[in-house]
């Protein structure tokens, strides 16, 4: 553990919260694509089979890991049932097969071992880099967002942020590097650079985030 | 790292 990851990870935790506490007080779901929600689902409940099968690494990855499975499938519950009226599937029309189909053949290919446990994991890393697409996607199309769904993508992409000086730190202290989720992590960070910038320009500086026409 | 590198990140 080091600070860079441990900020990454409480970075990641308040972006759950920030949703939770937009969905509460708004109680809506507007503006949170629920394709990317679920896939969130399906990245924790396929990696984090370990806490089942795997060796016990430490309390604190036991609690996150059942945090990140819990909130994630609290959220789908607010936004198919509880808020279901307040999203709208008309505006969340990335095609999920696509992120899903490719992501499960490069983890056929690209895996550390022929075992199912360690396919899941190369599959939820590959879809957890791709599974903020529908929900970019339908900023894209809207062209808005509330301020408060903002801070929510700005908390989730520096967690994937942080975790690139996280990997240097460990490839300079203890000489280990994961190259699937290097890879990964660079690509998840990159689909964020478009968001950055207008967070920072705009939505930083009060104004509303808004894209250009 | 390789085979089965031990996954103690989230």
């Amino acid at each position: 553990m080091n600070v860079f990851r441990l900020l990454g990870d409480l970075s990641h935790l308040a972006s759950i919260l920030i949703l939770l506490h937009k969905i509460q007080t708004t109680r809506s779901c507007r503006g949170i694509s629920f394709k990317t929600q679920a896939l969130y689902v399906v990245v924790f409940l396929t990696r984090y089979l370990d806490l089942f099968l795997g060796d016990w690494v430490s309390l604190y990855n036991t609690a996150m890991k059942l945090f990140f499975i819990g909130s994630s499938c609290y959220i789908l519950y607010l936004m198919k049932l509880r808020f279901r009226p307040t999203h709208d599937p008309a505006i969340d029309t990335f095609r999920v097969e696509y992120l899903v189909g490719p992501s499960l053949i490069l983890a056929l290919i690209f895996n550390y071992k022929y075992t199912l446990v360690e396919i899941l994991w190369a599959f939820s890393i590959y879809l957890e880099a791709v599974a903020i697409m529908p929900q970019l996607f339908m900023l894209q199309r809207t062209g808005e967002a509330e301020t408060i769904t903002t801070h929510y993508l700005a908390a989730l992409g520096a967690y994937r942020g942080l975790y690139i000086p996280n990997w240097i730190y460990r490839y300079f202290s203890d000489g280990t590097v994961d190259p699937i989720a290097v890879i990964a992590g660079l690509v998840q960070t990159g689909l964020y650079l478009d968001f950055f910038y207008v967070y920072f320009t705009r939505v930083l500086q009060g104004q509303k985030f808004e894209l250009p026409a | 790292e390789g085979a089965a590198a031990t996954h103690d990140e989230l």
